[in-house]
């Protein structure tokens, strides 16, 4: 099972449809300061179906739609799909390749696909739940929070333990 | 589930011994229940002393070491439960070059098993990355995506080629 | 005691309009208080707009965003009232290259009032000390300090000389 | 009035007698993760008059003194002396170079010293308070810190605030 694709349209500063093919190994993402490369992080997450803004670093669901900038409009919908390869059929589905897509319009409206059929938000979420992979997974490490593991009180690092053990 | 918990905190415990020293290059570190009689419930104690050191409250750690610390429990974590993807956003931000180094060690050690993501600043973590994505903001407040593959894959045949003769 | 403070912070304010705007090349920020009506209890609003992007919560900043906002509004009240000596720990750890430089710019316009002590990992920044100190651990768990000066002011002196030629 | 020399028996993890000479102009601080570097930013605190353990990351005051290591046993006794040179006579004492010093033994017993005559714990805290120099001064910025004025509540950045205006 691999990560294969991640589209992003609308979601936050991807006011332009940006596409990541991922290879197999290690993929390092960089550039300067406020470029978008945590915005990538959080669509991941976002997906995978992230319900919480403020762990989206916003302060409500619709700050994640593309705001415009100085030159160029606002976007009304953020659209994230994530491509899963999934050639050992580990996921409670038929195909080999899996699209997951998300969408939220500035109405407030939400759509949930996967491989283009609209489906729940939690079948999004149960779909991964086997494989350990979901939106609070630890597995994804937002910038600046590994060090709650050590600093956090006892029964705040519970959760974390929780979530693997 | 009571016994399940008790299982994998165990075989975390261990992985948390041996990864910490590897990482700290000596020194010793140990993860434990508060109330062994409340597996249910009980907050999780963390000790970390690294190599010449005493015993003290992990408070006192530095910036950099409380990170690396941080970064061994999670990786104890990866061990037992493996992700087929992870995201991990600057988690060499705080380290030095020789700790960034040990990182980039331990992270080889498991991408026979995981697809890493890496976000990152640093040189030094770049060069072990097999693909690179940059991200920019040619037009300011608008995200974009440039692949830096090719040049990556080439300098690697290069050095293959060269490395054979 | 009242007036006091709203002339202050009004000088404050003035100061983060501007720094702000030197730091980043561009963009908006502001200050204010959440309760003109309470001059002595009232919270501070903090807005920040970094240039080409459009006025949003601060918490959609980026890592490095939000260092430099905050250096930008710790400078403010250093321009206000600077203190003799100014110790600085690690303030360039989330910057990138580009932005360390705009703040080591900023930094040397304060450096006739101000002596500061600045912790760092950065070459870029250490480029700017007149002196330097290096701490090892010779034997582990004991800090002991090198002075690098001589040879830091023998660079400076031969520098010299050479521009004059 | 300038900062001329810092020194350090006892404090943390400088077991042996470390002298810093302070120069004019921008001093850097560097070193390995570990080495003690914010330790010498605790050190200025608490001479300076810090009294709470929680701010020079120990959960007691008795944290700060050297607890010995591996091969070292600990000391008795944490001291810290600042030299602060005072050509302008802007300190209420008649001395060009006034030197604090404090101490803490095990036994819990405090002493605090200027110019080698015994003072209260008050007379240092209050020799600074028209330079604007303080333990807990905006001036020194301890690591990881700097986020804090831009996450924190309203409220909270008020006390930030007050102490400049
Ligand atoms: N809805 C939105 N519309 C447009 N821009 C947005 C939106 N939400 C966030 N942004 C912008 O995205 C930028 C933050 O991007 P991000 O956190 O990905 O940066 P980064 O590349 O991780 O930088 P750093 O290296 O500093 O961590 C901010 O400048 C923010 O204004
Ligand atoms: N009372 C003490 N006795 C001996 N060692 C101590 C004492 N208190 C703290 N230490 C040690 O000091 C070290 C931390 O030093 P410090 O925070 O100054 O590191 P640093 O140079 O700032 O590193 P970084 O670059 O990671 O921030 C810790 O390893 C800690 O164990
Ligand atoms: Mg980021
Ligand atoms: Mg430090």
């Amino acid at each position: 099972m691999r990560l294969k694709r991640i589209e992003i349209l609308g979601f936050k500063s991807f006011g332009e449809k940006t596409v990541f093919e991922i290879n197999d190994g290690t993929t390092a993402i960089v550039g300067p300061n406020g470029c978008g490369k945590s915005n990538v992080v959080d669509a991941i997450r976002w997906v995978l179906g992230e319900q919480s803004p403020s762990k989206l670093r916003g302060s409500n669901m619709q700050d994640i739609i593309f705001n415009g900038t100085t030159s160029l409009k606002p976007l009304g919908m953020a659209e994230v799909s994530i491509t899963i390869e999934d050639t050992e059929n580990k996921l409670p589905l038929d195909y080999i390749d899996i699209r997951i897509t998300r969408r939220l319009f500035r109405t407030g409206e939400s759509q949930y696909l996967i491989n283009k059929k609209q489906c729940r938000l939690k079948d999004i979420q149960e779909l991964f739940m086997d494989t350990g992979m979901s939106n609070d997974s630890y597995a994804i490490m937002a910038q600046g929070k590994i060090d709650q593991l050590l600093t956090s009180k006892p029964e705040d690092r519970r959760v974390f333990f929780e979530e693997a053990a | 589930a009571k016994d399940q918990f008790a299982e994998n905190f165990e075989k975390i415990r261990q992985n948390f011994r041996e990864i910490f020293t590897l990482l700290f290059g000596g020194g010793k570190a140990d993860i434990s229940l508060i109330d062994e009689n409340d597996i249910l419930e009980s907050g999780i104690e963390i000790m970390a002393k690294p190599p010449g050191k005493k015993n003290q409250t992990i408070s006192l750690l530095s910036g950099g070491e409380k990170a690396l610390s941080s970064i061994a429990l999670l990786f104890s974590i990866f061990k037992l439960k493996p992700s087929f993807f992870s995201v991990l956003d600057e988690l060499d931000a705080p380290l030095d070059e020789s700790n960034i180094l040990r990182f980039l060690d331990l992270l080889k050690s498991f991408t026979d098993k995981t697809q890493f993501l890496i976000i990152t600043h640093s040189k030094t973590t770049l060069k072990i990355a097999d693909f690179i994505f940059g991200i920019t903001m040619q037009t300011p407040g608008l995200s974009t995506t440039v692949s830096v593959n090719l040049q990556k894959k080439e300098r690697k045949e290069k050095k293959k080629s060269a490395d054979k003769k």
